[in-house]
């Protein structure tokens, strides 16, 4: 069947076990809300399968104060895809779009499109948003859907292109079909080096100009 | 990258300005 996703939603605060949240859905459905789990309560995006849990994310990049003095942060170790049959989705929350460490992990894990569930509900904030996620689509070369509560809920091409948009303050469902892509891009594979590389270059270049000064004021010495 | 396929997805916006 298809999947039925939400928004990352205040309107789902399941301040109780998994087990429970379980018993709230029958079908596919990928939602986020603020989830306990033992004693510590994270912000999550779930997978729900039959009454189960299938996959779950813990959002890593907790919004500072807001979500950071209460919430407890996702192991920047776990991946951040769902599978779902034979797709394997990559996920943030809210404005993890904005890392671009998110969407390069999605992705070198296997993600064929990337998700991006939130519940900002201010137009600015939203639209910030979605021009992040169109970044993190371009990067990756795959389409990414953006979801949020009250407006620009879209989806991009794999180029970074916003396809189509629902307007502001509008109640919707809609049926899409979303293009998968497999493969990196050259920003996917050059981009975790390219800091190293940035850095040994301008390193080199410190350390030849030092070389030519010393050089030079070795000469004028001497010529003195 | 190569299209793999498609995934058929219901997406849900709620419409709530808070």
């Amino acid at each position: 069947g298809a999947l039925n996703v939400l928004p990352e939603s205040s309107l789902f605060n399941y301040d109780f076990d998994t087990d429970h949240l379980g018993l709230l859905a029958h079908d596919n459905l990928l939602i986020g809300g603020t989830i306990r789990s033992q004693s510590l309560v994270y912000n999550s995006v779930v997978l729900l399968q039959k009454g189960r849990v299938t996959a779950r994310y813990n959002k890593i990049f907790l919004v500072p104060i807001e979500e950071d003095a209460r919430l407890q942060a996702g192991n920047e170790r776990q991946t951040n895809t769902l599978r779902f049959g034979d797709v394997i989705l990559g996920v943030g929350i809210c404005y993890e779009s904005s890392f671009e460490r998110i969407s390069l992990k999605a992705v070198h894990n296997g993600a064929q499109a990337l998700l991006f569930l939130s519940n900002t509900q201010s137009p600015p904030a939203t639209a910030l948003q979605l021009r992040s996620v169109q970044v993190r689509s371009a990067e990756t070369g795959r389409v990414a859907l953006f979801v949020g509560m009250a407006g620009n809920t879209s989806m991009t091409d794999a180029k970074g292109k916003v396809v189509w948009r629902m307007p502001w303050a509008s109640s919707e469902r809609r049926a899409i079909s979303v293009p998968l892509y497999s493969g990196l891009t050259n920003a996917v594979h050059f981009s975790a080096q390219l800091s190293y590389i940035l850095v040994a270059v301008t390193c080199a270049t410190l350390v030849s100009l030092l070389w030519k000064g010393l050089h030079r004021k070795a000469e004028r010495d001497h010529q003195g | 990258p190569r299209l793999e396929g498609y995934l058929e997805v219901n997406l849900v916006q709620p419409g709530i300005v808070g």
